[in-house]
């Protein structure tokens, strides 16, 4: 465990816990994803199966048990409790269009062809695009909230802060994983027109619009 | 390099 490891998994929990207090504090979704979140969903199960299997360490159980539960929470929360503020004409990316590819990707290239090793890589190219639909979303709208934005900005940081974490190791520890390597350099990559977006409007207290 | 596959990150 390093600096940029644990600071990118404080992020994430960060991230995950905005979320589910936004929605439940304005009782409602609005500007959400609900796509998004079903992927991140299928992420977290697929990629945390070893929870069965192997065991690291407490840290690393508990946050695979909050990751998982505050995205039920989160589904459960939109697609049931506050359903009548979920925003559905805004959220129409097709998510078929990410399954599929990543599914494919997944079988052909992965370390090992076994079940486990074929969903953890999945879970690793999915993570890397699921935030699309919200990203589309927030587009098509042309804002988002503040404290959507903040959601993103936890979200989207977490994983540049494993990039350096994976710098960090390859050096330190001799360690590193491609596959994982190369998905967090994409998903990453993804955020930076958002990153400047937020760094240059909502960070100065104005709200994220996007230039018309 | 070592590329054994240990699954401790999250």
């Amino acid at each position: 465990m390093n600096i940029f490891r644990l600071s990118g998994d404080l992020s994430h929990l960060l991230a995950v816990i905005i979320l589910v207090l936004k929605i439940w504090t304005t009782r409602s979704c609005a500007g959400i994803s609900g796509k998004s979140q079903i992927l991140f969903a299928i992420v977290y199960v697929t990629r945390y199966l070893d929870l069965v299997t192997t065991f690291v360490s407490v840290y690393n159980t508990s946050m695979k048990v909050i990751f998982i539960g505050a995205s039920f929470a989160t589904i459960y929360l939109m697609y049931s409790k506050f359903k009548a503020t979920y925003d559905h004409n805004h959220d129409s990316f097709r998510i078929e269009f990410l399954l599929a590819p990543t599914v494919i990707l997944a079988l052909l290239i992965n370390q090992k062809f076994t079940v486990l090793e074929v969903l953890w890589t999945f879970s690793i190219y999915l993570e890397s695009v699921a935030i699309l639909p919200q990203l589309f979303m927030v587009s098509k709208t042309g804002e988002a909230e503040s404290i959507t934005s903040h959601y993103l900005f936890a979200l989207g940081s977490y994983r540049g802060l494993y990039l350096l974490n994976w710098i960090y190791r390859y050096y330190a520890e001799d360690h590193y994983e491609l596959i994982a390597i190369v998905s967090g350099i994409v998903q990453t990559v993804l955020y930076c027109d958002f990153f400047y977006l937020y760094i240059t409007k909502v960070l100065k207290g104005k709200k994220l619009q996007l230039p018309a | 390099k070592n590329t054994i596959i240990v699954k401790d990150e999250l």
